[in-house]
């Protein structure tokens, strides 16, 4: 509690941050490997020729996805948490004073792989996009509402694993309409490079970049 | 630090109540959707002609783990544990005093879908039970070890799954071992049946059946 309003102030300094230099600051949050990292390798590829990227990788452990992002050759650091469930608004304004991003430019968040604690961690970002997976059942969004609610999208991963799995697409809209009727929704595949566009455009949309 | 302390000694006295009643208590941990409560619907089929079981299930919301449980006709109680991330010791002591398990019985605690916070919360429990789906990649053991260091047996679940997702089985145990020398390791299928007897093997074991 003391430490959420301690957050909450830190969160507040990066959104005044992120309005000053007019960036888009999203904080992606999903379980443990739903798609995180392989759907911001291809958004990278897919954005880097139009603005400036920079990317802010946590994990309890390991640079594994900080390593991922390198290879596409934008900047890019990674927060080690530890123990800790959730990156938070004080190590966020740390990394951007190491980071420098420019002006006009978009951040890119991953979170810790947890469906529960991120949604209780504002970190200043724009935007909340949730990710997920056709593999973790379609009653996700009642079953952990807090993460449904704090998004702004939410984004269905693996829809190429459909034909295999017992996903209901119209019923998990449903029930994540339900929780936040604000809810945009997108149905994708990272690795197959379905729905993309329709992502981007969405990216492109929120960053005005026309 | 003092939720820690305090949470350890609510678990001490589950750890004695179990002992005395002679009973096998197992806390189930995953990500969300990993396959938890499909396995335990299978397990307790194939178990309960055997001995007496009872099943806690912890979610932040909803009755409907609680209810797919009772399908099998085992009595079950349903914590929900609102915004927080993991079951604790203290609730699982007050829902020994509804449920009043018999002597000799086996008791499966679901936790919260979370690879993050319940590693820190011990319930009293004679063993983790850690589910890692293939749908997760193959790095997991590596990025959230405190889970796989505290666990006593991994099962490997969705191997249905294999042939459609990157998952390399052979990395993953040895990324497992790595951070736990002693970790067991099991592949299954909870919806199609592969390695239940393997696994209800090594349930048997741990409770002295025979
Ligand atoms: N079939 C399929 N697999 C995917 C898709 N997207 C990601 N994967 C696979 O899912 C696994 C995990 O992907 P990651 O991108 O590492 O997931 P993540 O959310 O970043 O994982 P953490 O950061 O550890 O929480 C990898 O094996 C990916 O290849 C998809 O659209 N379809
Ligand atoms: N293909 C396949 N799907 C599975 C398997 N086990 C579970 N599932 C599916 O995975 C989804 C989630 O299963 P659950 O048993 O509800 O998972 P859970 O870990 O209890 O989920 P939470 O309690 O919400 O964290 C469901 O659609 C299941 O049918 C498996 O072995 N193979
Ligand atoms: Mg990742
Ligand atoms: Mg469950």
């Amino acid at each position: 509690q003391d430490i959420l309003a301690e957050n909450n102030q830190y969160a507040q300094l990066n959104r005044e941050y992120f309005r000053a230099n007019n960036m888009l600051a999203l904080n992606f949050v999903s379980s443990p490997g739903s798609g995180k990292t392989t759907l911001l390798e291809k958004t990278i590829y897919g954005l880097k020729n139009k603005c400036a990227i920079t990317v802010i990788e946590g994990d309890q452990q390991t640079n594994r996805d900080a390593e991922r992002i390198a290879l596409t050759g934008v900047p890019v650091l990674q927060i080690n948490t530890g123990k800790s469930c959730h990156l938070d608004a004080h190590q966020i304004g740390h990394a951007l004073e190491k980071l420098t991003p420019p002006n006009d430019s978009v951040l890119f968040i991953e979170n810790v792989g947890n469906l529960v604690c991120p949604a209780l961690f504002d970190l200043g970002e724009s935007h909340k996009v949730v990710i997920l997976s056709v593999t973790e059942g379609d009653d996700k969004p009642l079953k952990y509402p807090e993460m449904f609610h704090a998004a702004s999208l939410m984004l269905i991963n693996k829809i190429d694993l459909l034909p295999y799995v017992d996903f209901n697409v119209t019923r998990c809209i449903e029930y994540a309409k339900r929780i936040n009727p604000k809810l945009a929704i997108l149905e994708i595949s990272a690795t197959k490079d379905q729905g993309m566009s329709a992502w981007l455009q969405w990216l492109k949309q929120h960053k005005n970049l026309g």
